[in-house]
């Protein structure tokens, strides 16, 4: 018996809108702990990692370990059909292992729904990522990422970020010609959700496509900071935290000279 | 002249 109770409905939501651009289809694993999520894009660019822990919902059953492999495409024409003030219940039954029900419950219970959705036999590639201490992370508010990806990608495909202890500058060049955004460490700020903040061992300058660091920005609804977690010449770690319940982050292959 | 690199080049299969 698998059940996951979320009053918090509408995060499925946005995480479904984090993933949709680089995923069709991914395999849930439940546990004890929470649900996690692990997938490539086609391309194996780039990897979605997605953590809820079991404490940060409101109620959690997992009786014994289950993995879901589930389409994404449908999973967001179900979720599209609750509201977003809706509490959310995934439900999985031992006896019937091939499907997962969604319920939708309004807030004042006057209205319930529950969708049962086809799970599929997925044969997912996982990565063993191994704890890393990067030379520099990089703390800004996740809008302003989001704000710098667009601009970017108006000039060229690639990004070129380079960070030191001033700053975070990214660099981009195309036909049209080239652009510089420089952003520094923030001196002081009352909300730490507005600060850049840079802890950083050693310089780090590193060149990534533009197409997938906007595709992570679709998270940005799901936390007011990013964290950018870079060491040379290995793949970069987009991390939105997910409050109280644990965290989405895209790991993205440099471009390397040959 | 700088290639994309796949994440399979940094990290192995589990």
């Amino acid at each position: 018996m698998f059940e996951a109770r979320l009053v918090q409905g509408s995060l499925l939501k946005k995480i479904l809108e984090a993933t949709k651009d680089l995923l069709t289809e991914a395999t849930f694993d439940c546990s004890s702990t929470g649900m996690s999520l692990q997938a490539m894009d086609s391309s194996h660019v780039s990897l979605v990692s997605l953590m809820l822990r079991s404490d940060g919902f409101d109620a959690y059953r997992c009786d014994r370990n289950l993995s879901m492999g589930i389409n994404l495409t449908s999973m967001t024409k179900i979720i599209k059909c609750s509201s977003n003030d809706d509490v959310v219940t995934i439900k999985a039954d031992d006896n019937n292992p091939d499907t997962v029900t969604f319920m939708f419950e309004s807030p004042n219970q006057e209205k319930v729904s529950d969708f049962e959705m086809k799970l599929m036999d997925l044969d997912t590639e996982h990565l063993g990522i191994p704890e890393t201490d990067y030379s520099v992370v990089v703390k800004m508010p996740a809008q302003e990422f989001q704000r710098v990806c667009r601009d970017m990608s108006q000039i060229g495909e690639s990004v070129t970020i380079c960070c030191t202890k001033d700053g975070i500058r990214f660099s981009a060049s195309g036909d049209l010609g080239t652009g510089n955004i420089k952003i520094a460490q923030s001196a002081n700020v009352d909300k730490e959700e507005e600060a850049v903040v840079i802890e950083m061992q050693e310089a780090v300058t590193l060149t990534f496509a533009l197409r997938y660091l906007n595709f992570f920005t679709r998270a940005t609804s799901l936390s007011g900071q990013v964290s950018l977690s870079m060491s040379p010449e290995v793949p970069l770690v987009v991390e939105y935290k997910i409050a109280d319940m644990g965290y989405m982050r895209y790991y993205l292959a440099p471009k390397i000279e040959d | 002249p700088q290639r994309q690199r796949t994440l399979t080049d940094f990290y192995r299969s589990v």
